[in-house]
């Protein structure tokens, strides 16, 4: 069980790194560290992360987004190396600007090819790389519905123009 | 394997019957706040035989159940039926569609049925063991576990690479 | 103090219900209660939400966009009963769809006539009802500056178009 | 009494001198993940008088000193002074601008500062007495602290009350 525990954690450390310098860029650093390398079954998992440039004390100082990116590369690091046949993520892309979101969503669109992605979101651009939308709406007060919707339709589902903006 | 179609019917807000069909690639589910969107996740969670009532956003396991509204009764069963596309068959069984429900009664009672036939909840997660679906899975992901995958909470991160390897 | 507590409850208690029908409609039911009203200074203050049509057995129940509009709710009918010279908020927006995002927001705009608002986002929308707008950036790797932005020039501070949506 | 102006140089992310103006209504702070929106929100609770390292996201306090880059050498100092417009007599203090600072030195050092003279954190917190600021005010803020209220942690919802009333 250590040698398969230990042949996992370091394969998922090497895509780890892969997935946070596409997520990131190629200057960014990262790194998985069992805290005791003597004792994998025992150790507890650190992660490092350090965006280029920067160097934080841990991960906890980094940003709202930066670590919402890196936990999705370990993340999709761990669908590498088993991949899931369906991921489901519910609105996990609210705290990325928009540059990050287009990298995101590139990266679930790559592994789309493998395996099936179920994305809650409220965001445009996230639903731009949809490949099918579902939209949930309750046009009786407190009992849900769900209707294809397209980009056509969308405004009857996802009301972005109906509140006059001041 | 992939995920062909989900049933809910009296499950917290869908009082009426909802079907919802599945394709390959990216699905996107929208919609305004509190029209359903998380109650479709919290439904998939419950059907693969989520346990914790709070992972559900509920007191008890019967905070599930339709409640009703102002204009209708409460339901007296909550019912999930999910549906799998198994022809590469990486589920161990003969079907090539695979369908797992779960029902909960207003009085307590609770089932589990596999393509149809009443089973237990054990037959169910034997089934999907090792191909990394489960309700604790590390493929349903909402933004309260991005922090806590973060600070490690309740050894979510060691749990994560058990899960996997 | 219990006097002067119970007085605060009352009124904080009558604008939370007035704000929160803002927030909601007309149609959606609120109320605070103290658990122990014979004994207000032991009391825990509970938070009933109950948008129209819905019979939600906590605000547990409620989806994350309801909370947040719940809370709001709570946090402006304290502001109504002590004003605070000035609010931040730090992407509070983030679980709001465009109808609520435009709700809340206009909401800040009724407040800041007496307190000055400082609004952390990444949502254009939230953006439009500013009157004045920072940019921070880092031009330097790990150095961060602040610069004004208004719409003109805001693209090459949040940058939105630089990646191509595939 | 409005804020009109922060002064932060060596806190977090602002290895530069930042000086930013407010003004009367709705101020935006907009940028990429990562920039330091956040930060300048952090600055304005430290400078507060906050003493709770976490809540700066920090291990310990000496964590909100610049600590460098591949380019730059770490800051010795951390110095934050907002300044306030107290034309209505809101802040006991007969001075019509009022100014607090704070620094900290990779030393441990400390000081506060009130219009340039050196004072203790208690002359800062009675000065905000009764207007509703301080670092834990309820006009700050987060996300998190939306889910902490609701679920009334380490009873925020009845701090939030106490504090108002
Ligand atoms: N047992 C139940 N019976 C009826 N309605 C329920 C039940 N459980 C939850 N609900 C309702 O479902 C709604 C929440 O739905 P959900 O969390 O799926 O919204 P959402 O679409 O994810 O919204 P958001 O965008 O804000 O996250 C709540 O308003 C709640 O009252
Ligand atoms: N003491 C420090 N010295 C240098 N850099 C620091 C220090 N403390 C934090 N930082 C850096 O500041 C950055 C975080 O900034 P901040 O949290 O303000 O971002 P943000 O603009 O709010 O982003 P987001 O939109 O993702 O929330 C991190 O990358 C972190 O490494
Ligand atoms: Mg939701
Ligand atoms: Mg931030």
């Amino acid at each position: 069980a250590t040698e398969r525990f230990l042949e996992g954690f370091s394969t998922i450390r090497e895509h780890f790194i892969e997935v946070f310098r596409s997520l990131f860029t190629a200057e960014d650093d990262c790194d998985l560290i069992l805290s005791h390398p003597e004792m994998p079954l025992e150790s507890s998992i650190q992660i490092m992360a350090k965006p280029k440039g920067k160097k934080p004390q841990s991960v906890n100082q980094l940003s709202g987004g930066e670590k919402t990116l890196t936990v999705t590369a370990l993340l999709f690091a761990i669908y590498l190396y088993k991949p899931a046949p369906f991921c489901i993520f519910d609105e996990v892309d609210a705290p990325l600007d928009d540059v990050n979101i287009d990298k995101f969503n590139r990266m679930i669109r790559r592994f789309s090819k493998d395996s099936q992605f179920i994305i809650v979101t409220h965001n445009k651009r996230t639903m731009e790389t949809t490949d099918l939308m579902y939209g949930v709406t309750m046009v009786e007060q407190g009992v849900s519905r769900v209707v294809p919707v397209d980009f056509s339709n969308l405004n009857e589902y996802v009301p972005a123009d109906q509140a006059a903006v001041p | 394997m992939r995920l062909t179609e989900i049933e809910v019917k009296g499950f917290k807000s869908f009082g009426d019957r909802v079907l919802v069909r599945f394709k390959e690639g990216v699905t996107g589910i929208v919609g305004p706040n509190g029209s359903g969107k998380s109650n479709v996740v919290d439904a998939i969670r419950w059907v693969l035989g989520e346990q914790k009532s709070r992972m559900l956003r509920s007191d008890k396991m019967d905070g599930v159940i339709f409640n009703g509204t102002n204009n209708r009764k409460q339901a007296a069963l909550a019912e999930v039926r999910l549906t799998f596309d198994n022809h590469k068959g990486i589920l161990p069984s003969e079907y090539r569609e695979v369908t797992i429900g779960r029902r909960l009664y207003r009085s307590g009672e609770s089932e589990y049925l596999l393509n149809g036939v009443t089973c237990r909840l054990k037959d169910i997660t034997n089934l999907f063991l090792d191909t990394g679906i489960g309700s604790d899975s590390y493929a349903i992901i909402e933004l309260k576990m991005i922090d806590e995958i973060l600070n490690d909470k309740d050894h979510s991160r060691r749990d994560l690479f058990e899960e996997a390897t």
